[in-house]
């Protein structure tokens, strides 16, 4: 198929381009980005890029099974963040009054983590050149994998990861999704880079 | 801090912008 080069500017078009045209309904996309510069160099997954949309059918009024300190610390967290990229310390009782969801917060720490060779979903993807699929609260505990077991944790029934040339592509979901060819071929040619 | 890959700075930087985004548009206030 057509291969693009690989462009740190567009990932976030493609990841969001992937999730926003789905009839899924995924809650976040993430690019992680091998570090190999060959086949046979061991790899590190680090944060490429990722797309948070939400939950969608999530009503409004769920109530929250955080507790208060635990909501109190991830507002403190978000508002450093804010602070730390505007450049100016951000007022109390400005913005952060919303609750940060627990899918947020997954969202928020996967951009801290990295994966070694074949270690959690994405290295296992990556490593095997295979997609992972995982469908059910169930499934996601027997992974044997720590960012399984925090995903559903945090909520998440799916957690797919689909290896591509520089790369795996991560989709997670607190809907149950089943596997669909139709997504993963859209990841091959969306995350085909040629180098 | 200052040593945030530049990655992550502009993910962050979305993200964030995205949820004040999101926060206004369901605010009682915004109608």
């Amino acid at each position: 198929g057509e291969s693009h080069s690989f462009n740190q500017d567009t990932l976030q078009q493609r990841l969001q381009g992937l999730i926003d045209n789905a009839r899924e309904s995924w809650t976040y996309a993430i690019f992680w980005q091998s570090s190999a510069v060959d086949y046979t160099s061991p790899s590190l997954l680090g944060w490429g890029d990722g797309y948070y949309k939400g939950e969608m059918n999530k009503p409004k009024t769920t109530p929250s099974v955080t507790s208060f300190a635990e909501q109190e610390h991830r507002k403190k967290v978000l508002r450093e963040l804010n602070s730390l990229i505007s450049g100016s310390k951000m007022p109390e009782n400005e913005a952060v009054d919303e609750e940060v969801t627990d899918t947020e917060w997954f969202f928020l720490i996967s951009m801290t983590q990295s994966f070694v060779n074949g270690n959690g979903l994405p290295g296992q993807a990556m490593f095997s050149n295979q997609p992972l699929w995982i469908a059910g609260r169930e499934r996601l505990l027997a992974a044997h994998c720590d960012r399984a077991r925090q995903g559903e944790g945090f909520g998440l029934q799916t957690i797919v990861c689909i290896p591509s040339t520089s790369g795996v592509v991560e989709l997670g979901s607190t809907e149950l999704i089943f596997q669909s060819s139709d997504l993963m071929n859209e990841v091959r040619v969306l995350f085909n880079f040629n180098n | 801090n200052k040593d945030l890959p530049l990655s992550r700075k502009k993910s962050l930087r979305r993200f964030l912008e995205k949820r004040k985004e999101r926060q206004v548009s369901i605010s009682p206030y915004a109608y």
